[in-house]
């Protein structure tokens, strides 16, 4: 059976999953859903692989590490139907797909995206007990061991940067850890997060340049020019410690630590003035504008293999 | 569920160092319960926070004392929520 979704909408977690199926049943030689494990409460975490054959190069997307910034995990959800509705009509998506992997993580937090429908829309954190505390959850984007502990995330368990007790040990930082190295061949690497229009790359936990920094400043300008040519939204790109402030474990100074050079982070955008409260209406020119960065980084990452 | 009937997010635009760090000596001020979507970093980006109702006068009279400009970007988060909550209820029924 399949089932359809509105795209312009925000849906639970079980709508999503259930869409999923949905996605792979129409497109079974495209599209798998696969378990990467469970999160803390055991909900099972899915990554939707889209492969034309074995043992390719892969590119990494995840949506939605902050539970509360909704707009990216809805984007992640247009973005499937997008890869999966375009291969065999989009020519450059085509010869992507048929040179690499792609795997796309809609709800990276399952445990905190439920627990903003259900208790908290705030809630931006995971929900893992803390010893000792009586404030639950780490912020799973400074639970990465890249410069973990250091300047940007915080000690104490009650704050929403708050960054876990060693690092990796979120259940759902060290799912996406563990396939990421077992599977050795990710040549690229993109966190999708909300809601200040930025383009980013590593690194984080340091303000000096990675040595790719010329090539990835130029993919993120180039990325964030066609963001734009869809409805003029203006990103600003840089690496995440110049253009915010320094955060240490971040997942993709993680990745690019781990070999991974194309690692990029990407906020959404906000209208101006909703934040995470971004209306429905904009999720489809929100995903739509993204996809033109996403596929240009992609392309990118295609045609420079290393 | 929790509620946020009444709180405020207000944007700051901070004009120099010394007002992003009068924004800074906000985020240690644990009593107002004031939770920054994004913080104070530099004068060319903007701060926004979310304001408890119960200390929207003290932050008010704080940023006017120091010549912190501001303006409200949501008025009243709990009337948003509703919104976003009815809406995607009626999205529920009609997909079923």
């Amino acid at each position: 059976s399949t089932r359809s979704i509105n795209f312009a909408a925000y849906h639970t977690l079980d709508t999503i999953y259930s869409w999923m199926d949905s996605l792979v049943a129409q497109h079974p030689g495209l599209v798998t859903k696969e378990e990467v494990g469970r999160s803390y409460e055991g909900r099972p975490m899915y990554v939707l692989k889209f492969s034309t054959g074995s043992d390719r190069p892969a590119i990494w997307i995840d949506t939605g590490i902050h539970a509360r910034e909704w707009v990216s995990q809805a984007t992640g959800v247009w973005t499937a139907n997008k890869i999966a509705t375009d291969y065999g009509s989009d020519a450059s998506l085509t010869s992507l797909l048929n040179s690499m992997d792609l795997y796309l993580l809609i709800v990276a937090n399952p445990d905190g995206y439920v627990y903003t429908h259900t208790r908290d829309r705030m809630w931006r954190k995971t929900r893992s007990v803390n010893p000792g505390s009586a404030c639950r959850g780490v912020d799973p984007n400074r639970n990465w061991d890249a410069g973990f502990g250091g300047p940007g995330a915080s000690t104490n368990p009650c704050s929403d940067s708050y960054h876990g007790p060693a690092a990796h040990s979120e259940v759902e930082v060290k799912n996406v850890v563990d396939l990421i190295t077992s599977h050795g061949n990710f040549k690229s690497f993109i966190s999708v997060h909300a809601y200040s229009q930025l383009l980013m790359y590593p690194y984080g936990y340091s303000c000096s340049h990675v040595p790719d920094q010329p090539e990835l400043d130029s993919v993120g300008r180039a990325a964030a020019q066609k963001l734009a040519s869809l409805y003029g939204t203006s990103y600003r790109v840089g690496n995440i410690c110049n253009i915010i402030y320094p955060a240490s474990g971040g997942s993709i100074d993680w990745s690019y630590d781990a070999g991974i050079k194309y690692s990029f982070a990407l906020e959404l955008r906000d209208t101006g003035r909703y934040g995470f409260l971004l209306p429905a209406s904009q999720i489809v020119p929100t995903a739509s504008e993204t996809w033109l960065a996403l596929k240009h980084i992609m392309e990118h990452v295609r045609d420079h293999p290393y | 569920q929790r509620l946020f009937v009444g709180d405020q997010v207000i944007r700051i635009n901070a004009e120099s160092e010394e007002q992003i760090q009068l924004l800074q000596a906000l985020e240690t001020q644990e009593e107002w319960e004031l939770e920054f979507w994004r913080r104070p970093v530099s004068t060319g980006l903007p701060v926004d926070v979310r304001v408890p109702r119960g200390s929207l006068e003290p932050v008010r009279s704080y940023l006017l004392a120091h010549d912190l400009p501001f303006s409200v970007l949501i008025s009243n988060l709990q009337e948003l929520l509703n919104e976003e909550k009815a809406e995607m209820e009626r999205n529920q029924k009609l997909e079923l």
